[in-house]
């Protein structure tokens, strides 16, 4: 564990918090891309099965069952508890077109050829992409409140951290994987134009609104 | 380099 994976985590928690929160204390989803959040609960789902066969650490365990647990909080909140809320025609990306890819691409590029390892790298492949429907959602409204906002910064700090750690620990430990860094770069370059708008808008008090 | 697969991350 070291600085940057820890910060990384907690930016990732973080996220998963605000949203939760946003969600119960406004009483409503609007500006939430509810396929995302399905995308994030696969993804949660298909990287945590490992939570039944190894054991790493307390920390691994709590933070995993935190994620799962969030995750399908979120996506009970937006399509049961506050339905009336969801806003159905903003959020029309096809995710069809995200999941073919990224499962096709798991069974062809992977360490091995095992049910849980073809699975991991698939939540790898899908979680880099996971975002995209909500990105979507913000570019076809043209803005998003400011908790959103902080929501998006958050989640996309966490993997660029990550990055930071794979590259702390590919000098220190001599540990590297492949996979996971080219989907870190992926997942953290879609987030670059988001980032820019959040830091020369959102951080001066503005609403983040994209340009006409 | 190790590249043995070791799934201490998140």
């Amino acid at each position: 564990m070291n600085i940057f994976r820890l910060s990384g985590d907690l930016s990732h928690l973080l996220a998963v918090i605000i949203l939760v929160l946003k969600i119960w204390t406004t009483r409503s989803c609007a500006g939430i891309s509810g396929k995302s959040q399905i995308l994030f609960a696969i993804v949660y789902v298909t990287r945590y099965l490992d939570l039944v066969t190894t054991f790493v650490s307390v920390y691994n365990t709590s933070m995993k069952v935190i994620f799962i647990g969030a995750s399908f909080a979120t996506i009970y909140l937006m399509y049961s508890k506050f339905k009336a809320t969801y806003d159905h025609n903003h959020d029309s990306f096809r995710i069809e077109f995200l999941l073919a890819p990224t499962v096709i691409l798991a069974l062809l590029i992977n360490q091995k050829f095992t049910v849980l390892e073809v699975l991991w790298t698939f939540s790898i492949y899908l979680e880099s992409v996971a975002i995209l429907p909500q990105l979507f959602m913000v570019s076809k409204t043209g803005e998003a409140e400011s908790i959103t906002s902080h929501y998006l910064f958050a989640l996309g700090s966490y993997r660029g951290l990550y990055l930071l750690n794979w590259i702390y620990r590919y000098y220190a430990e001599d540990h590297y994987e492949l996979i996971a860094i080219v989907s870190g770069i992926v997942q953290t370059v879609l987030y670059c134009d988001f980032f820019y708008l959040y830091i020369t808008k959102v951080l001066k008090g503005k609403k983040l609104q994209l340009p006409a | 380099k190790n590249t043995i697969i070791v799934k201490d991350e998140l």
